[in-house]
């Protein structure tokens, strides 16, 4: 209904900017609605600002302001309806080390709410994790799984 | 809601029966390239029968069901259980396809349609969601994706 | 023929006049999302006038010039040098623009069209080549580029 | 010229299988013209299988096994023609430390024929730089750009 999702969508906006203020230690963002006459047609815009800079077209953003950026939307959409699991394939490859940090704690903050799974080559990511899989591939083609033993073995894999 | 246990036997990469136990809070997957990492991912979205099938790497039989190595002979079925954990509850999707194209699925092992699964997953709030599963490469495209994507993803919030 | 140098002004993040001596061999530019790593890129593939200039995160005179922060008003003009080593000789190519629009294209400190510029590229093997500037996020998209795209590369090599 | 075009094209194809054995440590892979009757105007088609696996569509393959891929093309081009400088914005983001180091081998081993500038958040490429900037933004939109000293500061940046 038009309500209901003017609601949700009011209450995302303010999440998003709040979110985004948090994974990017300040600035701004917001939501807009493409077509303000037909809320329930409309297309939503999404304008980004980080701390210091000017507002700019987001195509202008940096690989890594991108990323950032996109996942404040997703976590903006949590804050308002919590995903019961999170499934997350390599959001991490363009974050530098802050920003990467910042998102991670974002992420452990709300994992009582929201069961996250997420694939990455990154050792910071490794580190937060409560529990590690491994694929391998010793025979072409076919999957090998095995769970890595947090504790001592976390320490190896962090050399 | 979450997830307890995925068991993947004959899709994609996955030819040795493989279970994988999930538990609350956050799981890392690790692994060289091309071990299947991603394939995981393919897993749940195939199972769960969602919209994005179409964008799901190659969803004809012939890509999904495990095709054979030197040692080993293309299979030929696929067959995916994820089991979700609700409170008390326990759901157990299933979908098997075969390389003749005929497909199941299975809600705690009774046959149904897909709309039964999607229904059922519907009112526990999980549906075809697609905002909480984020595809390898699609985070950095996301900003320009159109507008009506952007709207289609807070309604299914909302 | 190698990079000798690259002096950028106005440019995009480029407030301040920057000069990078580059040498031969293998040179690696790191630092935090956002600093300006792309827009060194950028300010190469710009000065170069190229096709690529469409691709160009922006190729409006607003987007392209610096437009100022809380302590720094707009500048009205962006100028970027590359200084290029061909054996003992140099090239010096130079592309301004301003505000307004006009746009300026030097060559050894004589004006000349882009046209010249390319041209004379050309002759030492550079030109438009796209063939050896990937730009971030390209990689991944490569394979399912159109294949009278990748013909174009082989062509350029060619 | 067809003749220039054909010499070309069938010179690449064949380092392109080379350079993709060499990235993936086995394998084929190889080009092909999508209309042999009218090479001039015909398109080029990549097929490309890793070591023991069977040959599929290239969106089958993963994501780290796509850039490699395309890498292979790249310095396949680079064999037929060297390129006078070669500019790379994080190419290597998906690529496990494996692959990661077989494509820096290979970067190495043509330095002295092509000039290669990269962008890269990863630890084991800049280890392979003569060179290293580094770009910071103390005051936002304003980008400050300082040289690495290699050597005793080189240590300090691989903690
Ligand atoms: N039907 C199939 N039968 C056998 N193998 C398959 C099938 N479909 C895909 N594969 C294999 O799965 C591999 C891709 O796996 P996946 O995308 O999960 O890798 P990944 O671990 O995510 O790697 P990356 O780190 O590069 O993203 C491909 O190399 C392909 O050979
Ligand atoms: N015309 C301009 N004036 C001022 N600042 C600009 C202008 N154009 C771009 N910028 C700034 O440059 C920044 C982007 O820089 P760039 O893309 O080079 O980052 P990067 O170092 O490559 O980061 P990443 O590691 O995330 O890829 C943007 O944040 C933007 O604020
Ligand atoms: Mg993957
Ligand atoms: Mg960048």
């Amino acid at each position: 209904s038009k309500a209901q999702f003017l609601k949700a969508f009011q209450e995302v906006n303010k999440n998003f900017n709040e979110v985004f203020s948090l994974l990017f230690n300040g600035g701004h963002a917001e939501l807009n609605l493409t077509d303000l006459n037909q809320p329930l047609e409309s297309g939503i815009e999404i304008t980004a600002q980080p701390p210091g800079k000017k507002l700019q077209r987001m195509s202008l953003l940096s690989g890594g302001e991108k990323s950032l950026t996109s996942l404040a939307f997703f976590f903006a959409l949590f804050r308002y309806k919590p995903a019961p699991f999170c499934i997350l394939d390599e959001v991490d490859a363009a974050l530098d080390d802050i920003n990467l940090g910042r998102f991670l704690s974002l992420m452990k903050k709300i994992k009582n709410q929201t069961q996250f799974i997420i694939i990455t080559h990154n050792f910071k990511t490794m580190e937060v994790a409560d529990y590690i899989y491994g694929t391998t591939m010793p025979e072409p083609s076919i999957t090998s799984i095995y769970s890595v033993k947090l504790g001592k073995d976390k320490e190896r894999i962090q050399e | 809601m979450f997830i307890k246990k995925l068991e993947i036997h004959g899709f994609k990469s996955f030819q040795k029966r493989t279970k994988i136990v999930f538990h609350p809070g956050i799981t890392a997957i690790i692994g060289p390239n091309g071990t299947g990492k991603s394939n995981i991912v393919d897993s749940i979205l195939w199972v769960l029968g969602g919209k994005r099938l179409k964008s799901l790497r190659g969803e004809r039989s012939d890509d999904i069901i495990f095709n054979g190595n030197t040692n080993h002979p293309p299979m030929s079925m696929a067959d995916v259980t994820l089991s979700l954990g609700h409170e008390d509850e326990e759901l157990n999707i299933n979908h098997r396809v075969f390389r003749s194209g005929e497909s199941e699925y299975r809600l705690n092992s009774k046959t149904v349609r897909l709309k039964d699964i999607q229904d059922t997953l519907w009112k526990k709030s999980v549906g075809e969601k697609d905002y909480f599963i984020i595809e390898q490469g699609s985070i950095g495209l996301f900003l320009s994706s159109k507008p009506i994507e952007k709207r289609v993803l807070l309604e299914e919030a909302a």
